[in-house]
């Protein structure tokens, strides 16, 4: 694993969280189980809580967008890149943006959101890419089973650097 | 139609080098580059990539780099800037 330079992490525990909009591939119940289970993933094993919010000030905002976007990071197009989230900090920190141009599933057609926002939430928290393939924060998009899909003993390990573990609380 | 090869080759130049740019820092003056030496900041930067995503480091456009160049990933750098 490893983390952003100067290790940036969120100094407090009880994380809020918003979506801004939705994405038509999917239905909104769908997205909202996909985006709570990918903060369960990390909620499982650190003492961190993420609650869902409406408020403009939540941590971390999610949002879908097409091409140029307001962040100088446009995105392009179908493929390539699916989405990107920003280290822990005040104002875009902590955000997470989903490329509108994908094709979003919750199975595993397209690109699975559950799978997607769990990566990307790991950023949001304060975790670089990982160069383990078995990682969830490898930055490649693979097809996984629902089935069996387990956090990575290196995700574990990367994200417990940064909070500890769920032992703590 | 047949291919070209000349233009399937600046076509993967193309995709490399975008690629760099946008997720190993890869800074050009915006220009393709044309030809590649051995030891040279692409070639390099080519090895970089490879050694992280790990593949086989070789500093070359083989069949596996450029697959895995095409596959849909995250935006954020695997390098900081």
């Amino acid at each position: 694993f490893s983390t952003f330079a100067g290790q940036p992490k969120w100094g407090k525990k009880n994380l809020t969280y918003r979506i801004l909009n939705y994405t038509p591939d999917m239905a909104q119940v769908d997205v909202d189980a996909a985006i709570k289970k990918a903060f369960t993933v990390w909620s499982n094993v650190i003492p961190l809580t993420f609650t869902r919010v409406d408020r403009a000030d939540a941590d971390i905002l999610i949002s879908f967008a097409a091409r140029v976007h307001n962040d100088f990071n446009p995105f392009d197009g179908p493929g390539g890149t699916v989405a990107h989230a920003y280290a822990p900090g005040n104002g875009i920190g902590g955000d997470a943006h989903f490329d509108e141009d994908e094709d979003w599933t919750k199975g595993s057609q397209g690109s699975n959101l559950f799978f997607v926002a769990a990566h990307e939430f790991g950023h949001s928290l304060g975790l670089f890419h990982s160069r383990h393939p078995d990682s969830l924060m490898y930055p490649v998009y693979r097809h996984f089973d629902f089935k069996t899909f387990r956090l990575h003993q290196d995700d574990i390990n990367g994200i417990q650097y940064l909070y500890g573990n769920q032992t703590l609380l | 139609f047949p291919i070209d090869p000349k233009r399937k080759v600046e076509e993967d130049m193309k995709l490399i080098q975008k690629y760099l740019e946008n997720y190993y820092s890869f800074k050009t003056d915006g220009k393709p580059v044309l030809r590649w030496k051995s030891n040279s900041p692409i070639v390099n930067k080519i090895k970089e990539m490879q050694e992280f995503i790990g593949l086989e480091v070789t500093g070359k456009l083989d069949s596996n780099t450029l697959e895995m160049m095409q596959k849909p990933r995250c935006g954020v750098p695997d390098v900081a800037d």
